[in-house]
């Protein structure tokens, strides 16, 4: 009975490396499992992960979208305005990517097909002026939710970790405690997500996680040790590339999708 | 990194001047940890971890009065071969060769079209850059734009969908000056079939010297999935992996190379097209190892 018992151990530790969970906390995983010497191991594995993923965090009206180039930002942005015009809320857009090639056209396209109103900074000019500029326009007074776009950076660039933390510091200014940032994770990224999150953690405090491209077979299980050591909510999660295509993270919908 | 760790594990045997099974044993098991800790495939590990078991009963190790410095060494000469051989470049052929750019959303295969234009171009080619994204806002944009900033021709064909223009831009490059003609097409999952299926359309239609699948260096264990999903159709050739500039350890490169054989030729080191340089696997090993 031990025997099959250690093998269903191992094989469910192989699971959790093959979803990106990572050596460190898959192991701690299923050692936390083993200790409970529970009689159905996949449901207690289960409840084990569920238990991780099930977190809190605050809501806030000034949302920006952060991240590692590509992961899926903008696109999650366009479809998180399709989700709440749906739900009947008065939105505003202000986009920050001055730097990349069509980045202020491509949202501008987004904003255009949910229908909300925008203010996207050109290119080569400042984005912290930018979201100043968007923050104080008098089309974003009024409304009840602000989502604002930045540029994809790599955590590894100080220059572009101290821009993004300034972009914080001035919607701050402008907007005392009423904004929260979103950290945009791509599903297929592997233990770099841990390093990313310790700076993107010492720069801007992100209060939740946007898991996307989750339609393809990557699991984004590093989400699972990110939210073991930061205690971050995942919030949605993206399932392609179209408007409907993101989604209320549920942890037992993950978790079942994980185990299946 | 793992020379340390190694030089620690198999520093304490120090006194004993020959290694026994079990030391092996450790060593290999932490092999095992750093490997997947630079996200090298699960079962690409296992299969490393095996050939590496296979070398260490050797007499090279066991009489080895520098035990530790031999794993590590044949550690990173395996390494070494499984990346594959330095300073691959493109496959061109005679007259006008054509290139697909592949791979998952976001990778980086529009900026790598330009990429790779700019450093063609300072070698003396005439490429040109088309794209043939119709389904990302601005797709066609972005190309165009990157483009003209680097001082690359960029065709834009008339049409609604990939087929279409791809058939308008070969008639039209057929008849120009261009010795080099890139094709940069949307990101797509390996899992979805339509997708995978306009993809070997295109390869019918264009009939590349070269199909470049650019992926993410921050893949963790996925890769072997992409390469393995790209490479049973017939649609990869070589890799690209972008956004090296990243402290990552890079392991999707090893994965990838051995599920699928094909070369990495070329990384991705940052933003500006400027930022792109040879594969060299030595350098990657010593990345991987960490
Ligand atoms: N399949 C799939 N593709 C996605 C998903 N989310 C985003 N994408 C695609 O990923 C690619 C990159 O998305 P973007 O929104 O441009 O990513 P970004 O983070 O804004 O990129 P940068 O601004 O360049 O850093 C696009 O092709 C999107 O359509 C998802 O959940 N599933
Ligand atoms: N730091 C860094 N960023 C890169 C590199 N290569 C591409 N990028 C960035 O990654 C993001 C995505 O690049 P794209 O060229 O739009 O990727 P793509 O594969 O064409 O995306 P889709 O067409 O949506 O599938 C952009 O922000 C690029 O500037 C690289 O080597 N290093
Ligand atoms: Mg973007
Ligand atoms: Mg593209």
């Amino acid at each position: 009975v031990f025997e099959s018992g250690a093998r269903d151990y191992e094989l469910l530790e192989e699971l959790l490396l093959l979803a990106d969970v990572g050596p460190a906390v898959a192991g701690e995983i299923i050692s936390r499992v083993k200790e409970k010497k529970p009689k159905d191991i996949i449901t207690a594995l289960k409840d084990e992960v569920v238990q991780i993923l099930s977190l809190e965090s605050a809501d806030k009206p000034v949302k920006i979208f952060v991240g590692i180039n590509g992961s899926g930002k903008t696109t999650s942005l366009g479809k998180l305005c399709h989700r709440y015009v749906s739900e009947g809320k008065a939105l505003f857009v202000i986009g920050t990517d001055t730097f990349r090639a069509a980045a202020d056209m491509q949202l501008e396209e987004w904003c255009l097909r949910t229908g909300v109103p925008y203010y996207i900074g050109k290119p080569g000019s400042d984005p912290a002026a930018a979201i100043f500029d968007g923050l104080n326009s008098t089309a974003a007074k009024n409304v009840n939710i602000i989502l604002c776009d930045t540029a994809g950076r790599l955590h590894s660039n100080k220059n572009l970790m101290e821009e993004l933390n300034k972009i914080l510091r001035v919607s701050n200014k402008v907007r005392p405690d009423q904004v929260e940032v979103l950290l945009v994770l791509d599903a297929a990224i592997g233990q770099n997500a841990m390093e990313q999150m310790d700076i993107f953690q010492q720069a801007v405090q992100p209060s939740g996680i946007i898991l996307t491209k989750l339609d393809g077979t990557a699991r984004g299980g590093v989400a699972i040790a990110l939210a073991a050591k930061y205690h971050i909510p995942i919030k949605y999660i993206g399932v392609g590339e179209g408007l409907e295509d993101l989604l209320p993270f549920s942890p037992q919908d993950y978790v079942d999708s994980l185990f299946p | 990194g793992l020379s340390q760790r190694l030089q620690g594990i198999i520093g304490k045997l120090r006194g004993r001047g020959h290694l026994s099974e079990a030391d092996i044993k450790d060593a290999l098991k932490e092999i095992k940890l750093a490997l997947l800790e630079a996200d090298v495939n699960y079962k690409v590990v296992k299969d490393f971890v095996a050939t590496l078991q296979q070398r260490c009963q050797g007499s090279e190790i066991m009489n080895s009065l520098t035990p530790g410095q031999q794993v590590i060494k044949i550690v990173r000469d395996e390494l070494t071969n499984l990346l594959g051989k330095d300073a691959d470049t493109l496959s061109f052929s005679k007259g006008q060769s054509t290139f697909m750019l592949v791979g998952l959303q976001g990778s980086g295969k529009t900026t790598t079209t330009v990429k790779l234009a700019r450093m063609l171009k300072t070698k003396g080619k005439k490429p040109l850059v088309i794209s043939l994204d119709t389904y990302r806002p601005a797709a066609i944009d972005q190309l165009a734009i990157a483009a003209e900033a680097a001082g690359i021709p960029c065709y834009r064909p008339p049409g609604t969908t990939p087929v279409e223009l791809a058939k308008k831009a070969l008639a039209w490059a057929e008849d120009s000056e261009h010795d080099i003609v890139f094709f940069d097409t949307a990101g797509r999952m390996h899992l979805d079939d339509a997708l995978m299926e306009e993809l070997q359309k295109l390869k019918e239609l264009i009939k590349p010297a070269e199909i470049i699948l650019v992926l993410d260096a921050m893949t963790g264990q996925d890769a072997v999935n992409i390469a393995e999903g790209f490479a049973d159709r017939g649609l990869v050739d070589s890799f690209i992996l972008t956004k090296l500039d990243s402290d990552t350890r890079g392991g999707a490169a090893l994965s990838v190379r051995a599920v699928t054989g094909k070369p990495i030729k070329y990384i991705g080191l940052g933003e500006k097209t400027e930022e792109l340089e040879q594969f060299h696997p030595d350098r990657m090993a010593s990345q991987i190892l960490g």
